[in-house]
C-alpha cells in the first residue's frame, strides 16, 4: 500500500549526500558587476 | 551520445571576449554622447551552427563613461561616471557569430537612460541632477559659452555639434554646468564676424572635433568659465563611416541606437 510521505520527510531520505564542504557552484549569469549595481 | 557543452558562464574568458568585441563595435558604431564601458554581462547564449560556427546571444549592462563618443581616449582610460555624478546605463542585446574562434558582430541593440533622479537624491540629497538638454538656461549657457570661447580664440570658428550633459544647481548659488561637443569650421574667429552663415564644418578629410565645459554662474555673482579641448585631425577608422552630424542634436535621456 501507498502511503504518502511528507515531503520534507521525503526531501530529506532522497537528499543526495553531498561531500563535507561542499559549494554549489556561482549560477552561470548573471556574471559580475565591474563597477556598481543601479 | 556526447553529453551537450556546459553552458557558457557570463564570466567565462568566451564571453568576456565576446563582450569586448561587442562593445567596441557599440562605441565604434555610436555617433552621439560618450563612450560605454562594460559593467555586467547579464546573460549570454550560444547557439551552434554547425562545426566551427555558433550564434551568440549577448545581454550587457553598460555604464556612460566621460569620454564623448569622438574622443581619442582608449576606451581603457576613460573614467565610468559615479553613481553620485548621475550615472548613465546602458542595456544592450548583440548578436554575433563565432566562426573558427573569431567573434564577429551581426547586429546590436542598445538602450540608454540616466538613473532616476530620485535614487540620486536618496542617497546624495545635495548631488545636482541631469536636467533637460532642451532646458532654456542650458540652451543659453552653450551659446553664451560658445560665443565667449569663439569671441577669444585665435583658432578657427568652432559650431555646435550636439549638447552631451547638463545641470543646474539652485543651492546654494544658481549655477548651470554643460558639457557639449563642438566641430572646427573652415573660417577663422575673425572672419566669422564678418560673415559667420559661410563657416561650414571642415570636410571629412580635415576634420577636427572637440568637446568644451561651461559652467555659468548666476548667482551670488555672474561667471562663466569655458573650456574647449579640440581633438585634432582623426583618421576615421576604415570600417566606419565617419560621423555625419545632421547639425546640432539633443540627446534625450533615453537614446535607442541600433
Amino acid at each position: 500500500s501507498l502511503t504518502k510521505r511528507a515531503v520534507a520527510e521525503a526531501a530529506q531520505h532522497d537528499k543526495v549526500p553531498r561531500p563535507v564542504g561542499f559549494v554549489p557552484p556561482p549560477p552561470p549569469c548573471p556574471g559580475r558587476i565591474r563597477h556598481f549595481d543601479i | 551520445v556526447p553529453a551537450p557543452p556546459a553552458p557558457l558562464g557570463c564570466d567565462d574568458p568566451e564571453s568576456e571576449a565576446a563582450a569586448e568585441i561587442a562593445l567596441s563595435y557599440i562605441n565604434g558604431h555610436s555617433h552621439h554622447g560618450y563612450k560605454f564601458a562594460l559593467n555586467r554581462i547579464e546573460d549570454i547564449r550560444m547557439v551552434p551552427q554547425g562545426p566551427n560556427k555558433d550564434i551568440v546571444f549577448l545581454e550587457l549592462d553598460l555604464l556612460e563613461t566621460k569620454c564623448p563618443i569622438l574622443s581619442p581616449t582608449p576606451l581603457a582610460n576613460c573614467t565610468v561616471r559615479t553613481f553620485a555624478e548621475h550615472a548613465v546605463e546602458g542595456d544592450c542585446d548583440v548578436k554575433l557569430q563565432k566562426v573558427d574562434g573569431t567573434f564577429s558582430v551581426l547586429a546590436s541593440k542598445c538602450h540608454s537612460h540616466a538613473d532616476s533622479s530620485e535614487d540620486i537624491l536618496k542617497v546624495c540629497p545635495d548631488c545636482p541632477v541631469l536636467t533637460s538638454l532642451n532646458n532654456t538656461e542650458v540652451l543659453e549657457t552653450v551659446s553664451a559659452a560658445l560665443n565667449d570661447y569663439n569671441s577669444k580664440t585665435t583658432g578657427s570658428y568652432l559650431r555646435l555639434l550636439e549638447i552631451g550633459r547638463a545641470k543646474i544647481q539652485y543651492h546654494p548659488g544658481h549655477i548651470v554646468a554643460t558639457e557639449f561637443a563642438v566641430g572646427a569650421t573652415n573660417c577663422s574667429a575673425e572672419e566669422a564676424k564678418a560673415n559667420v552663415g559661410v563657416c561650414q564644418l571642415l570636410p571629412e578629410d580635415q576634420s577636427n572635433f572637440g568637446f568644451c565645459t561651461a559652467v555659468m554662474v548666476k548667482s551670488p555673482s555672474q561667471d562663466l568659465q569655458v573650456d574647449c579641448q579640440m581633438y585634432g585631425h582623426q583618421v576615421p577608422a576604415p570600417d566606419i563611416p565617419l560621423l555625419s552630424w545632421p547639425g546640432v542634436t539633443y540627446i534625450h535621456p533615453g537614446q535607442d541606437t541600433s
